[in-house]
């Protein structure tokens, strides 16, 4: 059986508000390593990756594989309950049907308790290969989001390039061109300021900024955000949670025909 | 036309 109970209760609905509007049912594999989930949008151009490891639950205990086929609309109604200081508890069966949550006030005065009914998803697991990026940008998460949300307003489309002079996004749209360039930036006193670009080799892609927005809504977890890229390769997106968990969100390139 | 890579066929493969 599954018990995990999570002290940083939030994280979960932070995880689930920036992948439902991406992914609607999914499952959510439990093992004695953690819990991970990954799933693909309907059109195959972006796949979730989230790995909760059992280090970030006190207590964790999973005795064998367990799927949790969640609908995440379903699973956002029950999280809706949760409070800001909460602890959280996973519960389920080995063969389960339904999930229990249970949510405690940290004074524990209140206990709420729901158990969210399971589907079964048929989901293939895609092996994700260890790729060495040519590009590796660490930026502030709010920085990549303002980004994507300004040259939305005017293009579909955001061409990324990295060069030895800095990290440049540019769009053309109806109205014009719009283009921000960051460059390596260290702030000793503000470290969650700085702007690392690491690069092997300088890499240019273009991609659907409905996508990256999309995958801006996974803000509120982390004032970092990590892009990788390579040409010719998905990009990835990185969210670290706690300690060593993540979220990490993949999105297919436009190549022109 | 833009063409999106499948992500389905890229990671099924790698």
């Amino acid at each position: 059986m599954l018990e995990a109970r999570l002290s940083q209760s939030m994280v979960l609905k932070k995880v689930v508000d920036a992948i439902k509007d991406l992914v609607q049912d999914c499952n959510f594999d439990c093992n004695d390593s953690g819990i991970a989930l990954q799933a693909m949008d309907n059109s195959h151009v972006a796949l979730v990756s989230m790995l909760l490891k059992a280090e970030s639950f006190e207590p964790y205990r999973c005795d064998r594989n367990i799927a949790l086929g969640v609908n995440l609309v379903s699973l956002t109604k029950v999280l809706r309950a949760l409070q800001n200081d909460d602890l959280v508890t996973l519960k389920a069966d080995d063969a389960p049907d339904s999930l229990n949550i249970t949510f405690e006030s940290s004074t524990a005065d209140r206990i709420s308790e729901y158990d969210l009914k399971l589907m079964d998803i048929d989901q293939e697991h895609l092996g994700i290969p260890d790729t060495e990026y040519a590009a590796t940008v660490t930026m502030p998460s709010t920085e990549f989001k303002r980004i994507c949300t300004d040259l939305q307003a005017m293009s579909e489309s955001v061409t990324i390039e990295a060069t030895k002079d800095g990290i440049k996004f540019s769009c053309a749209g109806d109205i014009g061109n719009g283009a921000v360039t960051l460059r390596n930036y260290q702030n000793v006193e503000k470290e969650h300021l700085n702007v690392d670009i690491e690069l092997t080799e300088p890499v240019s892609l273009t991609f659907s900024l409905k996508y990256l927005v999309n995958f801006c809504k996974a803000q509120p977890l982390s004032d970092r955000v990590k892009i990788c890229l390579s040409n010719e390769v998905p990009l990835l997106v990185e969210y670290l949670i706690t300690g060593t968990s993540y979220l990490r969100f993949y999105l297919a390139p436009k190549v022109r025909d | 036309a833009d063409f999106q890579l499948d992500l389905y066929n890229y990671f099924i493969k790698s």
